[in-house]
C-alpha cells in the first residue's frame, strides 16, 4: 500500500506543479508530506513573489491554487464527470482564460459540467443549459442563445 | 463510465419532469440567481446516495421534495435518475423519497438497497466522495482542507 | 435605552424591507426581535416562492439578502464611506444592475469603494483606479481605460 | 467627515509610497488576481487601528511590512496615512509600524494614543466596527451572523 501511494503521490506532486505553471505563468508550487507522513502541505510561490504562508495569497490566488490541486487529481486519475459550480467567480479574465483552456483538454477524457454566470466560460463550452423559472417557484431548461 | 441523463421531478425546485441530457466535452448550466442551477448538483449527488443534510442545504431528508410556492401545491415524492454508460452498456440509477421519509433505491429498474448502488460506484471515481464535485462557495476547498484530508483524496485515486 | 433602540429597529426593519423589494423585484422581508428580545432574525420570501428556512436560498439569493441588510443600515445611520471588496462575484447581471442603481442614489450621501472584476459595475462607477504588479510583486497604481 | 486620501508605502505589497484621492461618488479599484487591491482594504482597516491578525490575514502584525520579493530587498517600516475631512476641517490619521513591532500613531502629526484615534471617531461611523466595510468573500455576512449580533449592530447605528 505504501508503495502505492508514493507513487501516486509523485505522480499527482508533478502535475501539481506543471498546472501552477500554466495558471500562474510561471512561479512554482509543489506538494510535500508532513513531517509524520500523515498529510499533505501544499507551497505555491507565484511569479517574482515571495510568500511565507498560503493565507497571505489573494482570494483569487488561493482559487487557483485549489483548483491546480483538483486538475492534478482529475489528470492522475480522471474522474467519469466533473461537476463545478461557480469556480470561476474570484478569477480575473486573464486567469480564467488559462483554466478554460485546461478544462478544453481535460473535456476528452472527463465531461465537464461549470455552473457559470460567466460569459467567457460560457463561450468556451461545447453545450449551454438555461434554467430559468418562468412560473415563480417551479425550475424549468430554456434555450440559450450566446 | 460516461453521463448520460439526468432525469428529475418532484425534486427541490424542479417541480415538473425535467430531462437533461450529457454530452462529451464542456456543458454550461446557466440562469439567473435562485433559478435551481445548484439544485442540479444537488440533485445528482443526493441520487448517488448522499444523506449528508449541510452539503445538500437542507435540515431532514423530506425537504429535498417540492414544498410548493404560490401557484402550485407542494408534492408527496421526489425522484431523480441518472443514467450512465460504463463502457459497454447503460446503467440506470435512480433514487425516490416520499413525504414519509422513505427512500427507494433502484438500478436498472430493480430495488436495491443504496450498498449495492456504493459497491456498483467501487473504484470508478463517481459515488460520494467524488473529488471531482465542487459545490457552490467551495472552490477553496483544496487549499482550506487539513493535510490528512489531502492525504486521504490522494490515496483514494491510487 | 430601550425606546432609541425600538425607534432604530423599526427605521432600519421598514429600509430593509424596502430593499428587498427591490432587490427582488417584489417579494418581501422583514426583521423581526428573537422571543427573548436579544437577538434579531431576518426573513424573505422571494416573490412567489414559499421559503421556510433562509438556509434554502441560492447563493446569490443570500447575497441579495445580506446586501439588503447592509444598505438598511447604511440608509438608516450613513457612514462616510463604504468598501466593498467583490460583493457583486455572486450576483447574476440584472441583480447587479438593480444594486448598482441603489448604490448610485446611496453614494449622494456615502463614498462607496468597490474592488471588482466586473466590467457592469465598473462602468457604472464615477472613478477607476486600476492596480498592477508591473514589478513583480510590488504594487502600484495604472491608469484605466473602459 | 469624508474620505479624502489614502497614503501608503511598506505596507504589504505596496513597497513605494503610493497615493489614492478618493471623491464622490462611486470609485472601483480593479485589477489581476494578487495585484494588491484587498491590501488597500487591509491598509485603511490598520490605519483606523485594527489589531485582530486574522481579518488583516496575517500571523504577527510585523506581517504587514513589506516582506521582499524576487526583486526587490525587505523592509523594516510600513506607513499608512488616512486623511479626511469632518465637515470644517481635514484630519491626517496615521500608523506606523517598525519591524521591532513597535506601533506608533499619529493624528495631525502628532504622536497620540490608539485610544485617541479611536475617541475621535466614536459616534461617527468610521472606525474599527463599521459595518460598512465588506472584506472579501464575506458578503454573505449579514444573513449568517447570530441574531444577538445584528441587534449589537441595530443598537450601534441608533
Ligand atoms: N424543496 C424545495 N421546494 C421548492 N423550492 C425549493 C426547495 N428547496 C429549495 N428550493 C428553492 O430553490 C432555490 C435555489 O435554487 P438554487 O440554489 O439551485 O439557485 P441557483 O440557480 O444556484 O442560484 P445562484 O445563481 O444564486 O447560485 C431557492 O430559491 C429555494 O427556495
Ligand atoms: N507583507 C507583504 N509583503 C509583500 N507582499 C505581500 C505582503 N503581504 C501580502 N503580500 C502579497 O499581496 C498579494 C495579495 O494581494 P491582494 O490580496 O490585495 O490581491 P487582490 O488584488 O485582492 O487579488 P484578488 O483579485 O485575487 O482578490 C499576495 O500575492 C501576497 O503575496
Ligand atoms: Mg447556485
Ligand atoms: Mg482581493
Amino acid at each position: 500500500a505504501k508503495d502505492i501511494f508514493s507513487e501516486t503521490f509523485v505522480r499527482v506532486n508533478e502535475t501539481f506543479q506543471r498546472f501552477v505553471k500554466t495558471l500562474f505563468k510561471g512561479g512554482k508550487g509543489y506538494l510535500s508530506l508532513t513531517q509524520d507522513g500523515s498529510g499533505v502541505d501544499m507551497y505555491v510561490q507565484p511569479p517574482g513573489k515571495k510568500v511565507n504562508r498560503m493565507e497571505q495569497l489573494s482570494g483569487g490566488e488561493k482559487a487557483l491554487v485549489s483548483i491546480a490541486f483538483l486538475l492534478a487529481l482529475m489528470d492522475t486519475r480522471p474522474s467519469p464527470f466533473s461537476l463545478l459550480d461557480e469556480i470561476d467567480a474570484p478569477l480575473d479574465d486573464s486567469n480564467l482564460l488559462s483554466l478554460l483552456q485546461i478544462m478544453k483538454d481535460i473535456s476528452a477524457k472527463t465531461q465537464i459540467v461549470f455552473i457559470t454566470h460567466n460569459r467567457l466560460t460560457m463561450e468556451s463550452s461545447d453545450t449551454i443549459y438555461g434554467i430559468t423559472m418562468e412560473e415563480e417557484g417551479v425550475s424549468k431548461i430554456v434555450s440559450v442563445r450566446l | 463510465m460516461k453521463l448520460l441523463r439526468l432525469e428529475l421531478f418532484g425534486f427541490k425546485s424542479f417541480l415538473n419532469r425535467t430531462v437533461f441530457h450529457f454530452s462529451e466535452g464542456i456543458t454550461s448550466i446557466v440562469g439567473p440567481n435562485g433559478c435551481g442551477k445548484s439544485n442540479i448538483v444537488d440533485a445528482i449527488v443526493w441520487a448517488l446516495g448522499e444523506r449528508g443534510t449541510k452539503s445538500l442545504r437542507i435540515k431532514d431528508m423530506g425537504d429535498v421534495i417540492f414544498h410548493g410556492s404560490n401557484g402550485k401545491r407542494p408534492v408527496n415524492v421526489a425522484e431523480v435518475a441518472v443514467d450512465f454508460f460504463d463502457g459497454q452498456k447503460e446503467v440506470a440509477i435512480k433514487r425516490r423519497i416520499y413525504r414519509d421519509g422513505t427512500n427507494e433505491y433502484y438500478m436498472n429498474g430493480t430495488l436495491v438497497r443504496l450498498k449495492d448502488i456504493q459497491d456498483f460506484f467501487l473504484g470508478t471515481g463517481v459515488g460520494l466522495n467524488a473529488y471531482a464535485i465542487v459545490e457552490q462557495g467551495r472552490v477553496e476547498y483544496f487549499i482550506q482542507m487539513k493535510p490528512q484530508e489531502r492525504r486521504v483524496l490522494i490515496e483514494e485515486t491510487s
